[in-house]
């Protein structure tokens, strides 16, 4: 059974890119087989797995115009195990384009994504037909929120916004976990809003028990142009993310 | 003369509302008159601001739509001693609109702004019909950069999208410049990234000579309603935003 989650935040910089790779990489070495896709225009995902721009090439974007087929897209990344689909170049105009169909991108997936235990989406940080598109194709999502003031503040007003969105849509969008990141226990910042979080009516329930502490090797690991698990798999982050991968599987239902 | 100044960059989390606000506030301590405006939807900056969420009120929503006029928008914070235009309840729809005209922000600003010698617009890590706005209504841009590896791939390609929009509109966007922000000295990430920047091709030219640190108190500010300033006066943070409003003046011709 295949669980396609949406990793989305309209507040930037929370970790949804780092999120999604070492995610990834932790559920492909539980024996999971994994899909990473990257629906952000920027392209944060595709330019840590390639090492040429995906200007180039084929991605996201070409599978919503319907120009390629899913396979076409598909690329492999040894290093962390698992497929991916990059950005690919149209997919920064295909948001001006006015008519972009939001129920695009689950359809075009299809049966396809029967091949993998998890699909992975990465979002730009934004509420625009493209995260419409990430959500309706998905069986749930994650939302990862910076253990600091703006991002906690902007957290609250995204799941409000996702209120609105199920209703219009009348559709219901899983919350799987809402999951602290960037915890930096040295600062009484980091506890506070932690704590906060936790304490929230909102979000409170669905906070994920692992937390994801700010460690140094995260951000190094994306210029190596691998998982946690290749560049520094001793270190906290590598810790993290396997305990987070061990809860997603938990709250999926996944053996 | 008034320079008004869009801060901007796709990539989220960068440090595009903390520049505004304390670059504002520091500008006001010089004793230049200082008008800040609210331009994401997700209303960073408004939340900083006003305690209760700028939903129930007007903003640059509602300047945009032309259902209030520009001197109703406006907001006074004693405390950074700056004027503001917060979010307004439907900046987060306008953008779904599809016809909003990429002009507009310009034309509902016309000569209001010239009470003002600053005018600051914090943006959305996005490339939408308000990031148009944005550039279009602007004399100048502001670009933060967080020193890290994807924060400074992102903003590569954000720049390569800024010379498409200036062909695209057929407009000069001239760049104030870079600003290198969250810079951690104790991590070599840091110094190899800055380096990266001020060595690039595209970026090098263009690198403040100041450089914002990481400073926990600067992510205290925001939970505390404050400015820099007010919140942590003997700081790094405040005295690093401090030596860049000395920056911006002199590259803006203000004496
Ligand atoms: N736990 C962590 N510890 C240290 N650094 C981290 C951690 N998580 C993410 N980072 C770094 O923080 C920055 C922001 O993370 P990332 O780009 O993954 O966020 P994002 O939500 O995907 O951003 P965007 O909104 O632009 O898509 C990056 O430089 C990343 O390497
Ligand atoms: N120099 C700094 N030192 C420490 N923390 C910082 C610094 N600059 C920003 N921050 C913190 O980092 C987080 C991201 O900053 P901020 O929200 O200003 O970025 P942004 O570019 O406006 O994000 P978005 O793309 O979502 O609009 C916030 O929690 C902020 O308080
Ligand atoms: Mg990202
Ligand atoms: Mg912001």
């Amino acid at each position: 059974m295949t669980k396609v989650i949406a990793v989305v935040n309209q507040k930037g910089g929370v970790g949804k890119t780092t999120t999604c790779v070492n995610l990834g990489a932790a559920l492909s070495q539980k024996r999971f087989k994994v899909l990473l896709i990257d629906l952000d225009p920027m392209g944060s995902l595709s330019g840590w797995l390639i090492d040429e721009p995906s200007e180039n090439g084929n991605g996201s974007g070409e599978l919503l115009r319907g120009t390629i087929g899913f396979m076409e897209t598909i690329k492999h990344s040894d290093e962390l195990g698992v497929d991916f689909i990059p950005a690919g170049k149209s997919l920064m105009d295909i948001v001006l384009m006015e008519s972009l169909d939001p129920f695009i991108l689950g359809e075009r997936l299809g049966s396809w994504v029967e091949r993998y235990d998890f699909v992975l989406i990465d979002c730009a940080p934004s509420s625009n037909v493209l995260i419409a598109n990430a959500l309706l194709a998905s069986d749930s999502i994650i939302i990862p929120i910076q253990t600091e003031t703006l991002p906690l503040k902007g957290g609250i007003k995204f799941i409000q916004w996702l209120r609105e969105f199920k209703n219009e849509y009348n559709v219901n969008v899983n919350i799987l976990g809402v999951l602290p990141c960037m915890f930096d226990s040295r600062t009484k910042l980091s506890f506070g809003i932690l704590d906060a979080m936790k304490q929230s009516e909102n979000l409170g329930p669905m906070v994920f028990n692992t937390v994801i502490r700010k460690n140094i090797r995260l951000a190094e690991a994306p210029g190596a142009g691998r998982s946690i698990f290749k560049s520094a798999s001793k270190s906290f982050g590598a810790n993290d993310y396997a305990s987070m991968a061990l809860e997603v599987a938990e709250r999926s239902g996944m053996p």
